[in-house]
Parts: structure tokens; sequence; C-alpha cells
């Protein structure tokens, strides 16, 4: 059940202009239900080699050239997606690169290659059409060498060479277990065509790419967005769900993308944690990764050598939002280890204030965070409700800490960073400087009453408690 | 929830991740804002796409169209002040307010509950065994003073903290139970008083329990609202 699309590599939100014809002047075709209908109109043509499909008309707008074509540009865009085909833009090839229509023009020697059009320096009986795509003098497989792409050379000397173009399964190896693979490998160890990750048949799955975007589950090719041992996809074919692919594993000195390792805390999701906690919050002990009773898994330890999976510590090889572990009670299979101190991801603090800062007059200008702050009299990218003339008191100068609004957690800035308003100061209070203490307080803050209570829900009058 | 019993706490809502687990859970304090735990995402800045909030349900996995089950895209996450361990999530749209869907009140700028308050826990979290794992459970529990509480935990405590007493049965709080709402009801109101956050072993008896002190980080809460 393969999909026309799985022909194509998508670029979202992306228009591709040519800037010697009006790209407009193409015929926009309407009346297509989706992005496979206009995939299976341009699949066929010999001349349609990418299109455009607008996600809000559902029109398509077929294309006789490719990023790559002369005289064309990409250009962000708010309607349309592109579509190429895969044998176009893709730089690897797959099986003998037969189906190659890149642009690679060097041979393996570094010769230039001869243009196919051309009988000189070297004659051959080749006459370039659509179909076998003798372009330019770019490498080609009109023969199915199983070398690889081919051409003839600009070199008397040289008749015709190998295009050492790498095929894709080799042009990118695993590291680890493969979660950083970005190759564009789309079949499975067995040969099946994988599904694309943006479609939800012959497999429904919850792996929609764009809840996944660090996961880049581009078009079908093989990826590992779930800690699997190894990349694999959903497959086309109805009776097998998911196959692992067959990549090669880069070489044992080619050390991966390591997370700084912790050992007494855990950072993000803790996928560098190395500690020994070996417990889950719950406080139940945890299983030996190296044990299948009483839960049989995958995370076999030698399998997943990068893990550090020891013992039954708790550790995080699959991505999952903590450090876990399967757990020796049957009846609970895996557990988190939340009870593992989060790493404070502050920056260092600078300077010190007392109080709750208010009569801080210091020069520090970043956020805990380490972000840039605002400057009090600039309106972007945060529109402030302190400025030095609504506050003089506060004397807010320059980008500055200050605390106009006398917060009690210290002083704070507007910062440069547009998705957050305003945040508190790489600052800590003065070492001889003791908050006062709310347990014994001056004076009982009585409570008067709560916030408004829409009364008719009160739960204890309405019963439903 | 460990030792509690099912029950309906309209406040209470659930963290759902990218594959629609329940991770967490939640206190709505506004229409369009959650209070939860910090502990409950890796940064303070990690991409949402995909994460939501469920409210108006009790089931752990409503099936799809259960009638007041409300489905919100978190929109934004703002981080609480250093310690404070809380997370403030804005929604993609405000909630609708209903039978099933309430807010909790705050309490006052650093309110103290007095020892002794009744008040109650509510989460879809672990049980332990000891409850149903697919409704919402919820345990009572006894305020304690600070000074009584650093008795056990050795001065650990901090102002910002608060605890319940340890009970003989274990009753407690547990993972999954995170960022959910300790609520006391004081003069006729359902306050959150404090956030469940983890404590070194769940619910472990005789063993008074931490959790954040809401009124210490009120000033921030209506801060973030505000700007």
């Amino acid at each position: 059940q393969r999909s026309p699309l799985n022909d194509f590599q998508v670029l979202r939100g992306t228009e591709l202009q040519h800037l010697l014809h009006a790209v407009g002047s193409r015929p926009w075709q309407e009346d297509v239900a989706d992005a496979e209908e206009c995939a299976g109109r341009c699949g066929p043509l010999l001349d349609c080699r990418a299109f455009h499909y607008n996600v809000s008309s559902h029109g398509c707008q077929l294309l006789p050239w490719t990023q790559h074509s002369p005289h064309t540009r990409l250009q962000r865009s708010r309607r349309c997606d592109l579509f190429q085909k895969k044998s176009y833009v893709r730089t690897c090839i797959m099986d003998n690169g037969v189906e190659y229509r890149g642009t690679v023009a060097i041979t393996v020697g570094g010769l230039p290659c001869q243009r196919w059009s051309l009988r000189f320096p070297n004659d051959h009986k080749y006459t370039p059409t659509l179909r076998n795509g003798l372009e330019e003098n770019f490498c080609r497989n009109p023969d199915r060498d199983p070398g690889g792409p081919w051409c003839y050379t600009t070199d008397p000397a040289v008749r015709f060479q190998s295009c050492g173009i790498k095929s894709c399964r080799e042009a990118a190896c695993l590291l680890c277990n493969g979660e950083d693979y970005r190759g564009s490998v789309d079949r499975t160890e067995s040969g099946r065509e994988c599904q694309r990750w943006d479609l939800q048949h012959p497999h429904p799955h919850p792996f929609e790419p764009s809840k996944f975007l660090e996961k880049n589950l581009d078009d079908n090719y093989c990826r590992n967005p779930d800690g699997s041992e190894r990349p694999w996809c959903y497959t086309t074919d109805p009776q097998m769900e998911r196959e692992f692919c067959d990549l090669p594993h880069c070489g044992s000195e080619a050390q991966p993308r390591h997370e700084a390792t912790t050992l007494n805390c855990f950072r993000g999701k803790g996928e560098g944690y190395r500690g020994t906690v070996n417990t889950t919050a719950a406080g139940v002990p945890c299983q030996r990764w190296d044990a299948q009773h009483p839960h049989q898994h995958r995370f076999a330890p030698e399998k997943y050598a990068c893990k550090d999976l020891r013992e039954n510590f708790c550790r995080n090889p699959d991505g999952s939002e903590a450090p876990w572990c399967f757990t020796s009670r049957p009846g609970m299979r895996v557990a988190f280890c939340y009870q593992i101190r989060r790493c404070a991801d502050d920056v260092r603090p600078e300077d010190c204030y007392h109080g709750a800062g208010e009569l801080y007059r210091g020069s520090v200008s970043k956020t805990r965070k380490g972000v840039r702050c605002q400057r009090w009299s600039a309106e972007t990218p945060h529109k402030p409700q302190f400025t030095p003339t609504s506050a003089p008191q506060a004397q807010l100068e320059e980008n500055f800490c200050r605390n106009p609004d006398r917060d009690s957690h210290g002083p704070w800035c507007y910062t440069t960073d547009p998705g957050t308003p305003f945040d508190y100061c790489a600052l800590r209070r003065c070492d001889n400087d003791q908050p006062p203490s709310i347990l014994e307080p001056p004076d009982q803050v009585l409570f008067a009453e709560c916030g408004k209570r829409v009364t008719r829900l009160d739960p204890r009058r309405s019963r439903l408690r | 929830v460990v030792g509690g019993q099912p029950g309906n706490s309209p406040w209470t809502v659930s963290l759902r991740n990218r594959q629609g687990q329940h991770f967490c859970g939640g206190s709505l304090v506004k229409e369009q804002w959650v209070l939860t735990a910090q502990q409950c995402f890796s940064s303070c800045n990690m991409p949402l796409m995909g994460y939501e909030v469920w409210l108006g349900t009790l089931f752990q996995n409503p099936q799809p169209g259960e009638p007041g089950l409300q489905r919100v895209p978190v929109a934004k996450m703002v981080c609480g002040p250093s310690g404070s361990q809380l997370v403030l999530l804005k929604l993609e749209r405000p909630v609708t307010l209903n039978q099933r869907v309430a807010l909790i009140c705050l309490p006052p700028e650093r309110y103290v509950v007095p020892p002794g308050t009744n008040c109650e826990i509510a989460g879809w979290g672990e049980t332990k065994g000891t409850g149903d794992n697919t409704v919402l459970n919820m345990a009572l529990l006894n305020v304690i003073s600070n000074q009584e509480c650093n008795g056990k935990h050795r001065g650990r405590v901090r102002e910002s903290e608060m605890c319940t007493e340890g009970l003989l049965a274990p009753v407690g709080a547990c993972e999954g139970d995170y960022g959910g709402p300790l609520a006391c009801f004081t003069h006729d109101c359902w306050v959150l008083q404090g956030i469940i956050i983890p404590n070194r072993v769940c619910a472990r008896p005789r063993w008074p329990a931490i959790f954040t002190r809401v009124s210490v980080f009120v000033d921030w809460i209506h801060k973030v609202m505000r700007l």
C-alpha cells in the first residue's frame, strides 16, 4: 500500500520560485483531494519534477524544475508545501542509482563529465531523452552499471569513469542507537518500503512529525524516535507494522554526541544521568537491566552500549521524560525515578542583593538563565509596565536588573527573549542577609476571602464531591 | 495517590505528553493558567508541541467523546523563582468552567496554613496497589508545622515548603501525582496551599510529606498572569 508521496521529499511552508519563468504562470489544479492525489498526477509525468501543494485551497501546481535547477530559489511560504521527486534532490543513491537524477558532474577521479548530448571527445551511443534523464553532463547510470552513476569524461584519455556517489546506506552511519540518524534510507532490512511518517496508513501511529520536530521524522526515512535499539520505520506492507533498517554503525572511535553526564542530579530528560539511584520514586527497587524477570524487555545492555544500563540504576535509554527503570514488582512494569534531583540550570550568580533587592543598584543585566535583559526604556520585544519615568525611585537604568515592584523573589528584568516577558536575574541573596521568616510573622496573615468562585459550582453544594 | 479513594477534584488537571500519556498533575488557578511542578518538565524552554492539559474527567484514560472532557494544548511554560520547583502553564485557550471544571483559589501572599488544617491531595498517579489506577484518587492529610516536620526531616524543610503529617498507614502522593494540588478547605472555600513535589519516597508511613508552599509564590503567579 505504498503512497505516491513516497517518491517525494517535502519542504513544509516553502515555495520554489523560478527567476526567469513566473511560477504563477504554471496552472493550478484546484480539484485535488490531497497531496497524495497531486503526487499521483506528478509521479508518472517525466517532465514533472516537483509540485506545490496549497494546504488551504487543496490546490496543486506541477513544476518541471527543482531547487537544484538553474535560476530557481526557495522562498518561505504560508500557504504552500513543496514536494520534489527524491530522485532529483537526494544526494545519495539507492540500489545502483539507475533512478539518480542529481547534479553531480565530476568523476571519482576528479574529471569533469562530458555532456551527454556531445559525441566529443568521447563518442557514445546514448541520446538524451526525458525518460533516460541524460541531462547536461550529470552523472547517470543508463546501463545499470553495478558501480553506480558514471559519465564520459572530458579527458580523451579516460573514456568514462564512475562518479563515486555514495549509496544512501553508506552516506550516513549510526552513532549509539541512531537517535541522531538523519540519512535518506527509506527501506527496511527486508527491503520493504517505509511508510511516510506524515501518513496514518497502512499503519496508524502516534509519531506525527509536527509533534516531534526534534526527531526530524522526514518523509518516509528510517528514524529512531522512541529509543529503539536502531532506526526503524512503519512499512507499506499491511502485514508488517514496523521493521528495523539495515544501517552501518560508525567506527567505534566515533563517539556519540554525549549529553554531559551527571551523577547526583539529572539535566533535561536525564539521558546523561549516570548516577547510582536504583529505586523508583515510589521506593520500589529497580529490576536489573540484564534481567528479564519479572519484566521482559528489549533494553539489553549490550544493545544500548551508550546508555550505561548497568546493574539496576535508573536510566533514560529511550528519551522518556526522566530517568526510569523496570521495577522489581510484577504489578508495576516501569516507573520514573523522579526523586533524583534536577540539576539547577541557572547561570552562576554574578552579584548579591539585600532584602528583596529593591535597593540593588548593580549592573548585572542578565537573567538566571543567561538571557540578556531588555533596556527599561525600550518597548520591544516586551512593552514594559515599569519604565524609568513611571518608576523613578527604582532607578531603572540601562538594562540593569532592578526590583521596581518589590517582587519578593528579588531583582528581575524584561528579557530580550520574545517568549519570556520577564525573569529573575543572575543574582543571589547576600550571605549575611536573612529574609524575614514567614513562619513567625509579626502579624499572621488571616484569610479574609479567597478568589472569585462561581458559587453554583461550589463542589460541596453541588453534591458532586 | 497511595492509600486514597476515588473522588472528584474539579480543579485537578492531567498533563499529557506527546504520546497522549498522563505524566503529571496540575491545578487550574485561572481559566487559561495551570500551576504544576517543574519536576514534570525537562527544562524551562522545552518544545511544548503536542503537550496538552486534560480536564473535566475522572478517568485517567477517558474514552474519546466522553462528556465533559476538555483537552487543551499547552501554549507556554513559565518557570517559577529559583527553588520554587513551580511552573505556570499558559493554555492555548481558556477552559470552560462547569460542574466538572472549576478554579481553585490562591491563598494570600505569605499565608501560613495553621497546623491541624484538613487538606486533600488528588491525582491519577501511582497507587502502589492500594487503589484504582484508572480513576482520580484523593486522600485527606493534616498539615503540621515546619518545626515539627523538620524534626523528622532534620532541618531540610525550607520556609517555602510545607508538610503534612505522616500517618501510620501509607497514605500520600506518588509518581504521576507530581504537580497536583494540596487543597485545604478554609473559610468556605477550597484553597491551593501546596503543590505535590517528588519526595524521596512515596507515602512513607509515619513520615511527613513535603509540598511547595504556594503562598510564598503567589506574587510571582499574579505577576506572570498580569505580564
